[in-house]
């Protein structure tokens, strides 16, 4: 028999959420020469059986929804990141050192339900 | 924002924020690799972020380390002796975990639009044993030669590959320390002479040292993975 879902709005459902931290908000400007700031973007959403295949879902995640569209004790499948990237930063510190540093996996790009 | 200063700050591998007094001066090699990387990471790309293909070494951790050390002025210096420099870079920054890939020695001699093809020179490089964080040693324990290079006339950047002996110095809590010392060999070509004094006083001026350190963050860095059969 077709599972009843809620009928989340769009903007209730799993998607990034931007967030930009300027450095000069935090007084960071004054040692770190680059970049101006960077991207803390997140994922935040809802993860309902009926959408997790147009949601960028992981097969686990269909199983998931279904499974808690089946039995609510079952938790929801979750909003998560889904592809990340790097970042470079070029700071001073201390010793007057210049330092260029990469950090991986530090902005999100895309969100799903995983 | 309530932002949790310090554990970020732990993240970036500090424990307080820096203040530095004046930005040091970014040289162009540090520059292109970060553009390199955030137009990478804009477009997407995925590049290798443990390996720095503008240098041609694993790493990802690239530090430019200022000269800590101070002209020697002595009597004893040869009538061709044109300068007398101790070399001190405070290493103390590279984390213990952290291999180092990479320790290459900067020496600016200033544009050779000071000089008109002269004076030709030779410059040395020895080691010297410094105490820690004594950067003006009056009269350093020489150590051993490890370089002697003849320069046609005082011209751009030199570079000295110097991994090997900042590896068996790098011990953190000591300064790696060198002796440089800059000789005149001969005048123009046209064997004219020139003023001794004012070509070594203008390269005081414009010399400028610096040391870039390369190093891996071996957690950060997992070694590539054996390609699988």
């Amino acid at each position: 028999a077709a599972v009843s879902t809620s009928k989340a709005s769009c903007k209730s459902l799993c998607h990034r959420h931007q967030l930009f931290i300027n450095f000069r908000d935090l007084g960071w400007h004054k040692w770190i020469i680059a970049p101006k700031g960077f991207m803390a973007n997140y994922c935040h959403g809802e993860c309902p059986f009926s959408l997790t295949i147009s949601l960028n879902s992981s097969n686990y995640a269909f199983m998931q929804a279904l499974m808690h569209a089946v039995d609510p004790e079952v938790p929801q499948a979750v909003c998560i990141p889904t592809k990340l990237s790097p970042i470079s930063m070029l700071y001073q510190d201390n010793d007057d050192n210049v330092i260029l540093r990469h950090y991986e996996d530090m902005i999100v790009d895309e969100c799903g339900c995983g | 924002l309530q932002f949790h200063e310090h554990v970020f700050l732990r993240f970036l591998g500090l424990d307080k924020v820096p203040s530095p007094k004046k930005f040091q001066p970014v040289p162009s090699i540090l520059k292109r690799i970060f553009q390199a990387q955030e137009a990478a990471a804009s477009t997407g790309i995925s590049k290798d972020l443990c390996y720095v293909k503008e240098l041609g070494v694993r790493g990802n951790i690239l530090r430019l380390l200022p000269d800590q050390g101070s002209f020697l002025y002595s009597e004893s210096l040869s009538h061709t002796s044109c300068l007398q420099k101790l070399l001190s870079f405070n290493l103390s920054a590279i984390g213990d975990e952290e291999q180092l890939t990479m320790a290459q020695l900067g020496l600016d001699l200033g544009p050779n639009t000071y000089y008109n093809l002269g004076p030709e020179l030779e410059l040395s490089l020895s080691l010297v044993q410094t105490e820690p964080h004594v950067t003006d040693q009056a009269t350093p324990k020489m150590g051993k030669m490890f370089t002697l290079q003849s320069v046609p006339w005082p011209q751009g950047v030199l570079h000295f590959n110097l991994l090997d002996v900042a590896k068996r110095n790098n011990d953190p809590h000591k300064n790696l320390g060198l002796f440089l010392e800059i000789v005149v060999k001969g005048g123009r070509a046209s064997g004219e002479n020139f003023q001794l004094e004012g070509t070594c006083a203008r390269l005081r001026r414009s010399l400028h040292t610096s040391l870039l350190v390369v190093t891996l963050h071996p957690e950060q860095c997992r070694s590539p993975s054996r390609k699988r059969r």
